[in-house]
């Protein structure tokens, strides 16, 4: 094999700023579910209240459906999309092949977010790491309660660039990118995008 | 696992984000590849909270089409980055299946090249095998025979550096070149950004998918990812 040259993606993709959506803040955290005590717990916090918010989304076509896609799929029925203002996500543990318990992990996940928000419904769930593991549900939800109470939440690029990193698994870089945009009418708007993802990778969600 | 959210402060329409937001992943996040493999979790979504002070976004407004482009190609760049952080991957390789009869067949040709084990350890070992490609694409699952006239094909490698001549034909008109420049295949395949150019010649429809090469690291980080 020929030799590789080594490339320092971090440097490469990672931007050293941003700017990002006016009325969302980012929380993250370590709660101790990866074992060498790197983040993974991330809250997206919606804080404007000028009108409701609308949510959508696009799940896997995957006939074994995590806990979470199940829960985040009902939520949006539920809803309509509406009144959605949170999304939390765990990596280290993919909540999947979990069966009833799993789901019920994911519940109460959803079920700390809503509660400090104060609203049903409103949360969105995600996970990521090994499958056919429980969640270490008492880690997650003091994380959880720790972000909130702590006030963990931030709308800079630290802020953003740290929720980034708690939901990688073997990514090598937090993928983040965030443009303005301007529209005709001379309004401007901005759009953030996170994702993770470095392996089990050949997506066709709906 | 593919995980993604994409915020917003613009106030779009609970149905006219889902419209948009599935749009933009059929063209982004639905057309990359690592290792061929689809997880349990995979999901992407998408928040508008009307922060900005404007008239709320619907199906009918007339800057509809506009953001939705915005978002289509917002997606695309950043479903690349998770193509190129692809476990051990070395090569980021854009397949361009165009001139295809409908976007359905186009999308599946270009899928099974990104998906071929043998086509992403080829781009590994730097190895101009243009074999592979046209095999994967022979065997791609086609809604209609009539997207893929083996007459009408042509392959190419493309490179990205802006050195000359940047398309090295390696199949015209369903011929293989066989006397095929063999040092600019490899100057090509040497990049870390490549394209794979496929015309079928069929049609106008389009279709980009991202993919990356297969390397021994792939197997050291999947071979003990549980314990």
């Amino acid at each position: 094999q020929k030799a590789v040259k080594s490339i320092d993606k971090y440097s490469l993709y990672v931007p050293k700023s941003g700017v990002f959506p006016q009325g969302f803040k980012a929380g993250s955290l370590a709660s101790g579910v990866k074992k060498n005590g790197n983040l993974d717990l991330g809250i997206i916090l919606n804080t404007n209240k000028s009108r409701p918010s609308t949510a959508a989304a696009v799940f896997t076509t995957n006939k074994f459906k995590a806990a979470p896609v199940l829960l985040s799929k009902k939520v949006l029925d539920i809803s309509g999309g509406e009144g959605v203002d949170a999304i939390v996500v765990n990596s280290g543990c993919a909540n999947a092949v979990t069966g009833d318990v799993g789901l019920q992990d994911a519940k109460q996940m959803v079920g700390v977010v809503n509660k400090k928000i104060g609203s049903e419904n409103a949360t969105l769930v995600m996970s990521t790491g090994v499958i056919g593991q429980r969640l270490q549900m008492a880690k997650i939800s003091s994380g959880i309660d720790q972000i909130f109470d702590a006030d963990k939440f931030g709308d800079d690029h630290e802020s953003w660039l740290n929720l980034a990193k708690s939901i990688c698994t073997t990514d090598t870089f937090p993928k983040l990118i965030t443009s303005k945009f301007k529209l005709p009418s001379g309004t401007e708007y901005t759009l953030t995008g996170m994702a993770k993802g470095a392996g089990m990778i050949c997506p066709n969600m709906a | 696992t593919l995980l993604g959210f994409i915020v917003t402060d613009l106030p779009i329409k609970s149905n006219a984000l889902q419209s948009m937001l599935s749009s933009a992943v059929t063209r982004s996040f639905n057309c990359i590849s690592v290792d061929g493999d689809m997880s349990t979790n995979d999901t992407i979504c998408m928040l508008a909270n009307g922060a900005v002070d404007t008239a709320v976004v619907d199906v009918t407004s007339p800057e509809y089409e506009q953001i939705k482009d915005q978002v289509t190609s917002f997606a695309q760049r950043l479903a690349q980055l998770v193509v190129r952080d692809g476990e051990g991957a070395t090569k980021f390789v854009t397949v361009n299946v165009k001139n295809a009869l409908n976007f359905a067949d186009a999308r599946v040709m270009a899928e099974a090249i990104s998906n071929s084990m043998l086509v992403k350890t080829a781009l590994y070992g730097q190895d101009a095998n243009w074999g592979r490609i046209l095999c994967a694409i022979g065997y791609a699952k086609l809604g209609d025979v009539a997207s893929l006239d083996q007459s009408k094909i042509n392959v190419s490698f493309v490179s990205t550096d802006g050195s000359e001549p940047r398309e090295l034909k390696l199949i015209v008109d369903g011929v293989p070149q066989l006397d095929v420049d063999e040092e600019r295949a490899s100057q090509i395949l040497s990049l870390p950004d490549l394209e794979v150019l496929v015309d079928l010649g069929t049609g106008k429809e389009e279709c980009q998918f991202w993919t990356c090469d297969l390397t021994q690291e792939y197997v050291t980080i999947n071979g003990d990812y549980r314990s």
